[in-house]
């Protein structure tokens, strides 16, 4: 009949190489394999088709940015040590620039040697103000002044860039909920998206940091970096099983100021089968 | 983790004589299981749990007292092993000692060179540090304020990084330091053509250790990471950063059984104190935990 030819086991073996290789991680890969097996595919055609809906289904909910009723909207960019932040800041505001909307970036980073001084090159680089206060000063505090100044209150977009931490110091997690709430003082209703920044290149650890920051934080959605190194980024097939109100929203590519693009699942779907 | 499931797994079987094929078989698969959700390379876990599996069907296992407790200690002894089985100290023999600092974009390069310069100061050995990074906005200025907190000179240069190492060299000659590190811009291995950088300066300075950075939470491309580096400019040991998150490390695992490279120190903090040197018996039981 139609099902005499099966599949070889071989091809799903295979499969859930590839996908461990891609970090999608050990119990991920063997779930998503033993879904295909439960469809009783007929043929190789049937087996790639299955896996594309199946990820694909792990990223159903809409990544669109969220912008507050009245502005400025206010984005908070927070995670690990290096994973990207303060770039991704930079990269997000020269792209709603060019959208035609006044941007602007907050330095609260305060603790990292030379994060301000970092984030300043490139907000003129971008052409956006930034917001800055002296290194050591409060994070809490710089946020409420940036907000109570005049040209960041102006903006559409206001985008803060936060120090590295990991999620297993709890005190400094502390610190990005009293940085919520002094936003939420001086600018109520205009923190629109909490968003965790996640290097591509990390292993099953991303899981660990995108729940321990949701759990702390609530947060609205995730940005992967450096998907133009060789890393899959599979774990976001976790992520999004797991956290599924945390969508993927945007991509980090490289190291300039355009090397960032609106998420694509399905694009993310094919580089991780490819 | 491991040696909790492991020790559920063996309580299974206590009632039998001895271990069957088939159990050393399932506890094998919660090896394999485990090293993978600590992110060791999909390779490396397999030569890893054959390596365990042949072990484990030796006549001293099967028919010991406590298969359990001399499985997990065949786990452990194995783990330590493939993470080069011993502390290597750093040894500088020549003056200057000159190290070279590379990985991917935010491993941490640029706190581990001033994290050096800090241990070795404690060892009263002063360093001189530079950044070959002219592409980062303010790399420069982190390394400097960096330099300042270790108590080490930095030296500002503008030239590009073969000519920056070697003013650097000649300086540390000049003022009689003993160690210069070299901290180089991140970058991906999948590029070949950003190496020519690196091998420019390892040819225009005598380079006593090149030192591979990589974030303790990196997942299967450590393995791609490691062979790049190596095969394009060469691999004299290597550091893992952000050991204090609560990361496995498997990566650790990956790169020394492809490089053989001796793993020297592990990042615990931010701190300038927070290096520390390798230990594989600590990181096994970190891996079993
Ligand atoms: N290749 C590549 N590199 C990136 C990308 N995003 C950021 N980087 C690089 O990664 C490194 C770290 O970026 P940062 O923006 O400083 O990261 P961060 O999260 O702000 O770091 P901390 O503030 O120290 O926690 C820099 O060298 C960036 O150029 C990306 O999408 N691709
Ligand atoms: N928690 C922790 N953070 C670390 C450790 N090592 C470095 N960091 C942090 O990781 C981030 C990146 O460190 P950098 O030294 O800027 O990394 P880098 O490799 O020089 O980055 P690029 O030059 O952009 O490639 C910073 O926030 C550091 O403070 C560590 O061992 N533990
Ligand atoms: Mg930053
Ligand atoms: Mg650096």
């Amino acid at each position: 009949g139609a099902f005499r030819s099966k599949v070889p086991e071989e091809i799903l073996v295979e499969l859930e190489d590839r996908l461990i290789l891609a970090d999608a991680g050990p119990s991920t890969a063997a779930a998503v394999i033993e879904e295909i097996r439960g469809r009783k595919p007929a043929s190789p055609e049937d087996v790639q088709a299955a896996l594309k809906e199946i990820l694909r289904s792990r990223f159903l909910m809409n990544g669109l940015p969220q912008f507050s009723p009245v502005p400025p909207t206010v984005w908070f960019l927070l995670g690990t040590n290096g994973s990207g932040k303060t770039t991704t800041a930079a990269k997000l505001a020269a792209r709603y620039k060019s959208e035609g909307k006044r941007a602007a970036l907050v330095a609260a980073d305060t603790f990292r040697a030379a994060a301000i001084e970092q984030l300043q090159i490139w907000a003129g680089r971008a052409g956006v103000p930034v917001f800055a206060m002296q290194e050591g000063a409060h994070p809490s505090a710089v946020i409420f002044d940036a907000l109570s100044d005049k040209e960041i209150r102006g903006a559409d977009l206001v985008i803060v860039d936060t120090a590295g931490r990991l999620h297993t110091k709890t005190s400094l997690i502390e610190e990005l909920a009293k940085m919520s709430k002094s936003c939420d003082k001086c600018a109520p209703s205009s923190l629109a998206e909490r968003l965790l920044v996640l290097d591509g290149t990390a292993g099953q650890n991303a899981l660990a940091q995108a729940k321990a920051f949701h759990d702390a934080l609530h947060l609205t959605g995730l940005i992967v970096t450096k998907l133009d190194a060789s890393a899959k980024a599979g774990f976001l097939v976790s992520i999004g099983e797991q956290l599924p109100n945390v969508p993927v929203k945007w991509a980090g590519t490289g190291e300039t100021l355009d090397a960032l693009s609106p998420f694509d699942a399905d694009a993310f779907v094919e580089g991780l089968i490819g | 983790q491991l040696s909790r499931r492991l020790g559920m797994l063996f309580k299974k079987i206590r009632g039998q004589a001895r271990l069957s094929e088939a159990n050393v078989a399932d506890a094998v698969k919660e090896v394999r299981t485990a090293l993978l959700e600590a992110d060791v390379h999909l390779s490396v876990t397999r030569a890893f749990t054959e390596e365990v599996r042949m072990k484990a069907l030796g006549a001293d296992v099967l028919y010991s007292i406590r298969p359990a407790d001399a499985f997990v200690k065949i786990v452990h002894d194995s783990l330590v092993k493939f993470l080069g089985g011993a502390v290597f100290p750093i040894r500088l023999d020549r003056r200057p000692s000159v190290l070279l600092l590379m990985g991917l974009q935010g491993s941490g390069k640029t706190t581990t060179a001033a994290k050096l310069a800090a241990f070795f100061l404690a060892q009263q050995k002063s360093s001189l540090l530079v950044t070959l990074d002219r592409s980062r906005p303010a790399a420069s200025e982190q390394l400097e304020k960096l330099a300042k907190k270790a108590g080490v000179r930095f030296l500002k240069t503008q030239a590009d990084a073969p000519s920056s190492a070697k003013t650097a060299v000649a300086e540390a000659e000049r003022q009689n330091v003993p160690v210069v590190i070299l901290d180089s811009a991140g970058r991906t291995e999948v590029d070949p053509a950003v190496f020519a950088e690196l091998r420019a300066v390892r040819d225009a300075v005598p380079v006593e250790k090149k030192i591979l950075v990589i974030d303790a939470m990196t997942g299967q491309v450590a393995v791609n990471v490691a062979k790049g580096f190596a095969d394009e400019v060469g691999v004299d040991g290597v550091i893992l950063t952000k050991f204090d998150s609560d990361t496995r490390g498997g990566a650790a695992l990956s790169v020394y059984h492809l490089l053989r490279a001796p793993i020297l120190f592990v990042g615990e903090g931010e701190a300038l104190n927070r290096l520390a040197p390798f230990h594989p018996d600590r990181m096994a039981g970190r891996i079993l935990g």
